[in-house]
């Protein structure tokens, strides 16, 4: 039996909304830890990594470990007929191969049941080493998700690269080139439109924008970003969802041939 | 000229 209880339902939505478009299928894997999700693209360039731990519940109920099999646009179909401020209720009964989404509005007039298929999905799990980054850059999310659009709109990569001057973000492309350089700015009277740099070697690396760009999907989760870069490693960024757990992205980048 | 890396190039499956 599981039964996991979220006040603040519209975090599931949001969630769903940022990795529906880089994953098709995926298993979500309850623990007494938390909900989680581990998932790669489809051509294995990008991985998701999501954790809602069991405390941010109002209520978590979970007997075994479980993994369910969901179809990502079908599960953001259902979660969108919730409303913003509902409580949503996942529900599973054990050997179910069905999942059930409950939404309550918020003074419990109105209670809806949405019930979804499960899928066998024969998921790949990588172990994530825990790693020493040269450079882990925090920044307002919305700013980061504007560098990433900005970009796209002259290039294919960006090319982000940490020195002791801030991180610049470049990008080349048919009609001319674009830098977009941030220094570290921590005198803004909020932290969450701080930018933070921490170097402990010079960085530089070229990925695919279109990654970086589903990527910012996550941004109303969280006011700020963390991008970790270290050359050779797979680029990290992640959005902490507050009290909650973390969204992390990992992006392969591109290499010399 | 740049090539895509894969995951699989860092990280070991489990």
């Amino acid at each position: 039996m599981l039964e996991l209880r979220l006040v603040q339902g519209n975090l599931l939505k949001k969630v769903l909304e940022a990795v529906k478009d880089l994953v098709t299928d995926a298993n979500f894997d309850c623990s007494s830890t938390g909900f989680s999700l581990q998932a790669m693209d489809s051509s294995h360039v990008a991985l998701v990594a999501l954790l809602l731990r069991s405390e941010g519940f109002e209520h978590y109920r979970c007997d075994r470990n479980v993994s369910m099999g969901m179809n990502l646009n079908n599960m953001a179909k259902m979660l969108k007929c919730a409303g913003n401020d509902d409580i949503v209720t996942i529900k599973a009964d054990d050997g179910s191969d069905t999942v059930t989404f409950m939404f309550e509005s918020p003074n419990q007039d109105k209670i809806a049941d949405f019930e979804m298929k499960l899928m066998d999905i024969d998921s790949e799990h990588l172990g994530i080493p825990e790693a020493e980054y040269h450079a882990i850059v925090r920044m307002p999310s919305s700013e980061f998700a504007r560098i990433c659009k900005d970009l796209s709109s002259i290039g294919d990569t960006v090319v982000i690269s940490v020195t002791k001057e801030g991180v610049k973000f470049s990008t080349r492309g048919d009609i001319g080139n674009a830098n977009v350089v941030c220094r570290q700015n921590t005198t803004v009277d909020k932290p969450e439109e701080s930018t933070t740099i921490e170097m402990h070697e010079p960085v530089s690396l070229t990925f695919a924008l279109r990654y970086m760009n589903s990527f910012t999907k996550a941004t109303p989760l969280s006011s700020t970003v963390t991008i970790s870069l270290s050359s050779e490693l797979p680029v990290v960024v992640e959005y902490k969802i507050a009290e909650m757990g973390y969204i992390r992205f990992y992006l392969a980048p591109k290499i010399e041939d | 000229l740049m090539q895509q890396g894969a995951l699989g190039n860092f990280f070991v499956h489990t």
